[in-house]
Order: C-alpha cells, then structure tokens, then sequence
C-alpha cells in the first residue's frame, strides 16, 4: 500500500512502542546497580521527581490538547520514562567503559541531567506522535492552526518540567548516541531542537549561558558581555 | 543512518557536560 503521514506516523509509533516492550516502567537491575554503587543512592529522588513531573505533563497536555486527554498525557509520559531509563542506561555504560568507573554518584544526583534527558526523552515520544512538529514554520508562535499541532511543539517541554534550552542542548548529542534505534526522521527533529536553543532561545534574557561567558570571561581579558537584546 | 553531525570529542561525554568526572 502506497505510504501515507498516518501511515509513518503509525509505524514509527509502533517502532517506538516496540523497541520500549522490553524496557520497564522501573528501573532495569543493570540501571539499579549503577544506582546502588552511587555513594548516595539516587533512587527514591528519581521516583519521586518522576511522579511529581508526570502529573505536571499529564495536566499541560490536558491544557493544550484538551481535558479528555489527561489519559493520553499519562500515556506518552510511561513511554517517555520507559526510554529515559533506557537511554540513562546506555549512557552509563558507555560512561563506565570510558571512564573505568562506576560510581557515577555527582551524575546521577544532579537534577538537571536527569530533567534534561527526561525532557528529551519527552520530545522525542511527542516527536513520535507528530505532536511536536513545527508546524508553524519552525517555532510555537501561538495562535492560529490547529492546538494540537502547535500547543505542544517544542520548546514546550522546557516550560513544563522548567529547565533552560542550554541545559537540554547538553543532552542531545549524548541521547542520539545512546539510543541507535531513533529514526532518522526523530534524529533529525533533535537537531533541528539544537538548532533553534542555539540560534535563538538559548539567548534570550535570563539563558545561564550570559552568566556561564561572564565567568568565562573573568580572569582573561575584560570584556564585556552582550546582552541579550544584541 | 542519519545525516547528524557528531561535535563531541572520544574524551567527552555526558558526565563532562554536567561537570561530574
């Protein structure tokens, strides 16, 4: 049969379903291990961030898309957690291989690492869905065409588990690596993510990142730092 | 299988990026 967008969308959404099947809703004994080596175990924080960001996501997602689809937010949440203990598995892995250690306790009690692969493990099961595609030319500029297609599209997830565009940029590469199975098409969705937090969001007012080039700039040469608005 | 632009060097990886090695 000829290939319709309903047509990929399904299959991609089968794939990704798929590929997360053997992947549980808690964490694998592989990823616990590398929890309980940590000389604080991260465990309960994990869980308990998790259950407080899912009822977040699923109650925006109800906002955006409509009340009825709470439900559905819960639903895309489970998979996005399903693929964030995947991906923080295979990173840890390929941490542990490269470092020769397997302590990872600063790592993994740092709250921004685990909201930004969370984050990204979000987008990528919105992605997937078609929830987030840039429908209106490349960025959510509110208004106008339909709430579903727009609402959600990125950066949307950074305002709903409240982390910066630098601090989800951080991820992205290590994600991609980490995780072969993404499609091209999710792939290529992540990059476009990178694109926009550097060309434009990662310098607007309040961005870590003017702070980050001040202290740079401290002990070198005294130069002044741009502010956003140039 | 993708065109992505692989930027990171074989040394770095995320705990790099977190400030944790």
């Amino acid at each position: 049969p000829p290939q319709t967008p309903v047509r990929a969308a399904m299959t991609s959404i089968q794939q990704l379903r798929g590929d997360l099947t053997s992947s549980g809703d808690q964490p694998s004994t592989n990823l616990a291990t590398y929890f309980k080596n940590c000389t604080v175990d991260p465990t309960q924080d994990v869980l308990k961030r998790l259950e407080t960001l899912g009822q977040t996501f699923s109650q925006r997602f109800g906002q955006a898309v409509g009340p009825r689809c709470v439900v559905l937010g819960w639903q895309r949440f489970k998979l996005g957690v399903r693929l964030y203990y995947k991906v923080m598995e295979a990173m840890l892995k390929s941490e542990e291989k490269r470092l020769s250690v397997q302590n990872f306790s600063k790592l993994l009690n740092d709250v921004t690492f685990h909201t930004s692969l969370l984050a990204c493990s979000l987008e990528v099961v919105m992605a997937t869905y078609g929830e987030s595609s840039f429908k209106t030319g490349g960025y959510n500029h509110g208004g106008g065409g339909d709430p579903v297609e727009t609402d959600v599209c990125f950066p949307w997830i950074l305002d709903v588990v409240s982390l910066t565009a630098f601090d989800f940029y951080k991820v992205i590469e290590s994600f991609i690596k980490a995780e072969p199975t993404l499609s091209k098409d999710i792939v290529k969705h992540l990059e476009t993510c990178e694109n926009l937090i550097m060309e434009r969001i990662a310098w607007r007012t309040g961005s870590p990142l003017f702070e980050l080039l001040k202290q740079e700039h401290e002990g070198g040469a005294a130069e002044q730092v741009e502010t956003p608005a140039s | 299988s993708h065109d992505y632009h692989f930027g990171l060097e074989d040394h770095e990886g995320i705990s790099e990026l977190f400030d944790c090695d």
